[in-house]
């Protein structure tokens, strides 16, 4: 059982390259601008900020070092140890850096032998602030060097690692998935609103959905989380089913890359076979890899084989790991490894008996089986049935975005319109999401 | 996989008590390593570096060792003093 990871209680770091290296082709100012990088990448996306000091009083002090340099981790030459840093605490030498001089640091190289100063730089400083060596090969934490990671103005930390380090720090706000709908967009200053007639400044969006009386444009299993989304928001349940917010987020400020005219998405599902997050809309598809789209998309949906039209729904079936993509009353199946459809397809009657003829969308659950959702309904297929559970369909609000029991006359009235789950939550659902300001983020990876 | 060398099983279990997979050696009783306990190490580092389990110190494993990396171990020494215990 690892230890309590350790982290700063203060949000504002001071850092400073003390000694630089020695015999490097790396100018000091090359090594200061990859240090402000490296540093980036973690504040880009916690509440931490780092800013370059000059006198000896700083939180995270770079050094390069040869050999035993006074501390517990003597370097041992060229390759073998190449840096190591403090973990958070009391002690003087929290946070410090060290990275050993006798390697060839380099930056933007093709040298297969130097070592990417940027790369190991974005490890320690994970270090720095907490974070240990993981298994993950996709880590930037993993502790074995493994080439360049690209270039430091693009580079994006890997889905695991944000996830570690939100868990210490929670979310920065710019990005967080919950943040408020009506906080203007950062890169684009708001509108200055009329001068004010008494009214607030940023009158609260009209178009912001209501979850508890909604049906759902797309609704997804993404890294074993679910995402409901409705025009341009969307909610998220963590792996153990908790709405992490009663306030939708903004898709745009999640999603990196979609177009800001796009108003809602048809469907979305995870690629089996890679992982990655593909966003459906009319004939166009979108894929991301984590939150950020991939270079040349949008793409036409007949790389998928199918018509003109778009898709309703697409989810990949636990049972056979096809993707399947729904539109009317026709279903295609598909192979995201020949990434093909299947002979015979499209067809009229899919595998799965008493789910309705039309989708809204559907997804597969963590507990392996797939659910199909349609108006403010959903049906439960368990895992290896080819028919719907009894006593489905059930309302969809209430037993995934903890809202009340649907009243007949619910819709509109002011009462139940919210719905809230208050003391008649179900059980194993909380009556109350953890964010109950809709401000932060919980998300549990285990 | 052959009987790996002398220097190679002393590289090994260097290389294990440096990343926290062994407890460190201790100077006073140069403490000896059982085998079973030195192939549990080895196959908990074969794990977090992604190769094969196999508690033997073949050829990969040995290649993994020489890999420039963090000096950082990989297993807090709490796992360890527990396990002295």
């Amino acid at each position: 059982q690892a230890p309590a990871p350790t982290r700063w209680s203060k949000r504002n770091l001071s850092w400073r390259v003390r000694t630089f290296p020695r015999d490097s082709p790396l100018g000091r100012d090359t090594v200061r601008a990859l240090m402000h990088y490296a540093l980036k990448v973690w504040s880009d996306i916690t509440p931490l900020n780092f800013h370059e000091v000059a006198g000896s009083a700083a939180d995270i002090q770079i050094d390069f070092s040869k050999a035993d340099h006074n501390d517990r981790y003597p370097f041992d030459g060229p390759g073998g140890t190449v840096a190591h840093a403090f973990f958070p605490g009391d002690h003087h030498t929290a946070g410090d850096t060290h990275f050993d001089d006798d390697e060839a640091w380099t930056f933007r190289s093709a040298d297969a032998h130097g070592m990417d100063l940027f790369t190991v730089a974005v490890h320690e400083f994970g270090h720095a602030i907490g974070l240990s060596h993981v298994a993950a090969t996709r880590s930037i934490m993993q502790p074995y060097y493994q080439g360049p990671v690209g270039d430091p103005l693009r580079y994006g930390l890997p889905y695991e690692d944000r996830v570690r380090i939100w868990q210490l720090y929670g979310v920065r706000e710019s990005v967080s998935p919950t943040a408020q709908p009506d906080t203007p967009e950062p890169e684009e200053p708001p509108a200055l609103p009329e001068p004010p007639d008494n009214r607030s400044s940023t009158p609260p969006r009209k178009d912001v959905p209501h979850r508890c009386s909604t049906h759902f444009d797309a609704v997804a299993q993404i890294r074993g989380e679910a995402f409901f989304f409705k025009g341009k928001y969307f909610w998220r349940l963590t792996r153990d089913r908790h709405l992490v917010s009663l306030q939708p987020a903004q898709v745009h400020r999640f999603w990196r890359g979609l177009p800001l005219h796009l108003d809602s998405v048809d469907a979305v599902y995870e690629r089996t076979s890679d992982h990655k997050i593909v966003f459906f809309k009319g004939d166009r598809y979108w894929v991301f890899k984590d939150n950020t789209v991939e270079e040349g998309y949008p793409r036409p949906i007949s790389d998928f084989g199918l018509p003109p039209g778009g898709v309703d729904a697409a989810f990949s079936w636990a049972h056979n790991d096809k993707t399947y993509f729904f539109k009317d009353q026709l279903y295609w199946r598909y192979d995201e490894h020949t990434r093909r459809v299947d002979p015979g397809h499209p067809a009229r009657s899919p595998p799965w008996r008493g789910i309705p003829s039309t989708l809204d969308d559907a997804m597969r659950w963590s507990d392996g089986a797939a659910y199909f959702f349609r108006g403010q309904e959903y049906w439960k297929v368990l895992d290896s049935e080819l028919e719907v559970a009894p006593g489905y369909p059930q309302p969809t609000a209430r037993d995934w975005l903890v809202c009340r029991e649907p009243q007949a006359n619910s819709a509109g009235s002011g009462a139940g319109v919210d719905g809230e789950a208050g003391a008649h939550a179900r059980p194993g659902q909380h009556d109350r999401s953890r964010s109950e300001d809709g401000y932060e983020v919980c998300s549990c990876t285990s | 996989a052959p009987a790996p060398r002398a220097e190679d099983l002393s590289l090994g279990v260097e290389w294990l008590s440096r990343f926290g997979y062994l407890p460190p050696a201790d100077p006073t009783t140069g403490q000896l390593q059982t085998q079973e306990e030195l192939s549990k190490a080895i196959a908990a580092m074969q794990r977090f570096g992604g190769l094969e389990a196999t508690g033997i110190l073949d050829e990969a494993t040995l290649a993994l060792m020489k890999t420039p990396r963090c000096s950082l171990p990989d297993l807090p020494a709490v796992i360890l003093s527990r396990r002295r215990r």
